[in-house]
C-alpha cells in the first residue's frame, strides 16, 4: 500500500508547491516510483512545474527520474450515495486508483482551506508543513503573545489537523506524522529567526509536531521552475560544478529528506 | 468619495498582507483617513495585524496614527434582489458605509479566488499586485516560455484583472491604475533577478500595467507583526538610530508610496 504524504498549510506562500516538487523528485531519484496529486485546481503550481519537466525531457533528449502525475478523475455527481460529497469522492478514487502501483502519493494542498485539503489531512501518514520564518505565517498554527515567549491557543489551520487526527483515530488508522519544516530562513543570525525557532520548538511540544530543518532562502530553489527542473537534477543536465550555495542547498535537502523517516527511504 | 486601493495577487505569500498594512500606516501618518478591509475571511492577517496594533498602543500608551478596520456587514439572505449575490451585496455596503467618511479605503485580498476578491477588483482605483521575485509567482500573470523570453499568454490572474477592467469600462468607471510590485527581492545580483525584471517589463507593456519599485527581502518587514508596528512607527516609540537595512526599507517605502501616485498625497 503506498505511503501518502501530503503537503499542507492553510497560509498562502509558505513553500508547499517547492517543498512537493522536491521531496517528489528526490524520491524518484531514488528509485522509488512516485505519484503526485495537485489540489489547488486552479493555480496547479505542482502541475506547471511538472509540465515544465516534461517539456524540459523532450527538448533536451535527458532522461530525468520523474515523478507521474495523475487529475482527480470527474465523478458524475448522480452516482453519488446519500450525503456522499463530491470531493471526497474524487480525491478517494485518485488515490485507490493510484496506491497498488506506486511506493509514495504525494498530495500538494492550495493555500486556503478547501474540502479536498481537509480530506487530504485525513489520508495523509506524513504531514509536511513548510513554513515561513515570519510570525505572520506562525499566526496561522498559534496565537502568541506580542513578546512571542508564551503561546496563547491553536489557530484555525492546527484545529483543522487535529479534527484530520480525530478522524483518523476513530477510523483506527495509525497516526499521522506531523513535520514542521521552516523554510526561507534568512543567513544572518537574528533576533527574529531565534524567536521563531524557539516559538516553533514550544508550540511543537504543545500540538504534537516534529520540527525538520528547512530550506534557507536560496535562488536555486525557485530559478530552475520554468525547466522543471531541482537542484538535484544538476548534474544530470552536465552541471559538475556546484557553487556554496548550490551545495549547502543539497545538504538541506537531504537533512529534510532524512528527517522525513519515510518508509524503505535510506538516505 | 474616497480612492478605493485593492491589494490583490491570488498567488498565495506574494506580500498583499505586508504591503497593505504599510501602505495602510503610511497613509494615516500622513494624516488621511484609512478604512481597511480585509477579505480573507478565515486567513484575517490584516484585522490581526490590526489588532496588534490596537493592542501596543493600549499597553505602551503611545498614540500612532491607525487605519480604522471594518467588518463586512452581515446580510439577510431573504433581503437580496433576484440573482444578487449576497458578497456583492456585503462589500458594497460595506464600501458605501465608509465612503463618506474616508480619504482612502484599502482592501486587502485573499490568496485565492473568490467572489469578494473578484468584486473588489472591480471597484479598484488603484490595484497594487506584489509578485514575488520568482517565476513560479509570476506563472500566475503569464505564460512564458522556458528561457523565459517569451510571453505566450496570460494567466488566471490577469484573466481576472481583465474581467473587472471590462466591468468598469461598461459600467462608465474611470480605468483601474495597475501597478505590480516585485517583493522578497534578493540583495545580490543574481541572473534569476534580471530575468524577472525583463519578464515583468515585458509583461507590463503587453497588458497594461506600471511597475513600481518594490520590497527587498528584508526582516524588518515582518519581525514588528506581533506589535502591529511597521518600521514606519519606530521612531514614535523610541528607536532613534536606524540600522542600514532599515534605512534602505524607508527608502524601498517612500519610492513604493511615490510610485503609486495617489490622489492628494505628498511624498
Ligand atoms: N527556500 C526557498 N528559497 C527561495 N524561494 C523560495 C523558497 N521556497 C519557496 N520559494 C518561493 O516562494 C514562493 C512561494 O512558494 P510556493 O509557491 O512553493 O508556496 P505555496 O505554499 O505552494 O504557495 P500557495 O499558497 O500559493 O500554494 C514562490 O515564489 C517560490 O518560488
Ligand atoms: N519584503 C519582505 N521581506 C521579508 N518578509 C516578507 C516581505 N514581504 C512579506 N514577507 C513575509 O512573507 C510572507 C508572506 O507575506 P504575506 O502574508 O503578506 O503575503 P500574502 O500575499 O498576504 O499571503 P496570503 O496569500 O496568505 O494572503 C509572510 O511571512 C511575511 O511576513
Ligand atoms: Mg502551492
Ligand atoms: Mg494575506
Amino acid at each position: 500500500m503506498a505511503h501518502i504524504i501530503v503537503v499542507g498549510n492553510e497560509k498562502g506562500g509558505a513553500g508547499k508547491s517547492t517543498v512537493s516538487m522536491h521531496v517528489a523528485t528526490a524520491l524518484s531519484r531514488l528509485g522509488k516510483t512516485v505519484a503526485v496529486l495537485d489540489l489547488d485546481l486552479r493555480q496547479r503550481s505542482l502541475l506547471r512545474y511538472m509540465e515544465n519537466r516534461q517539456d524540459f525531457i523532450k527538448r533536451s533528449g535527458i532522461e530525468l527520474p520523474t515523478p507521474t502525475y495523475h487529475e482527480l478523475p470527474e465523478i458524475d455527481p448522480s452516482t453519488l450515495a446519500e450525503g456522499e460529497n463530491v470531493f471526497d469522492k474524487r480525491l478517494t478514487a485518485a488515490v485507490e486508483g493510484v496506491a497498488p502501483d506506486c511506493d509514495f502519493i504525494l498530495i500538494d494542498c492550495p493555500g486556503s482551506h478547501t474540502r479536498l485539503s481537509q480530506m487530504a489531512h485525513s489520508l495523509a501518514d506524513t504531514l509536511i508543513t513548510p513554513l515561513n520564518d515570519s510570525f505572520v505565517d506562525f499566526d496561522l498554527l498559534a496565537r502568541i503573545d506580542p513578546k512571542a515567549e508564551k503561546i496563547l491557543g491553536p489557530s484555525v489551520y492546527s484545529e483543522m489537523v487535529w479534527n484530520a487526527r480525530q478522524w483518523r483515530a476513530q477510523a483506527g488508522l495509525q497516526a499521522i506524522d506531523w513535520i514542521v519544516a521552516r523554510n526561507r530562513v534568512g543567513s544572518q543570525r537574528m533576533l527574529n529567526k531565534d524567536k521563531m525557532a524557539k516559538a516553533v520548538s514550544m508550540l511543537a511540544k504543545r500540538i504534537g509536531f516534529r520540527v525538520a530543518p528547512g530550506f534557507s532562502e536560496r535562488v536555486i530553489f525557485r530559478e530552475l521552475f520554468p525547466r522543471g527542473l531541482t537542484l538535484l537534477d544538476l548534474k544530470d543536465i552536465g552541471i559538475k560544478q556546484l557553487n556554496i550555495s548550490n551545495i549547502a542547498a543539497r545538504q538541506e535537502m537531504r537533512d529534510l529528506m532524512k528527517a522525513l523517516n519515510l518508509p524503505n527511504v535510506m538516505i
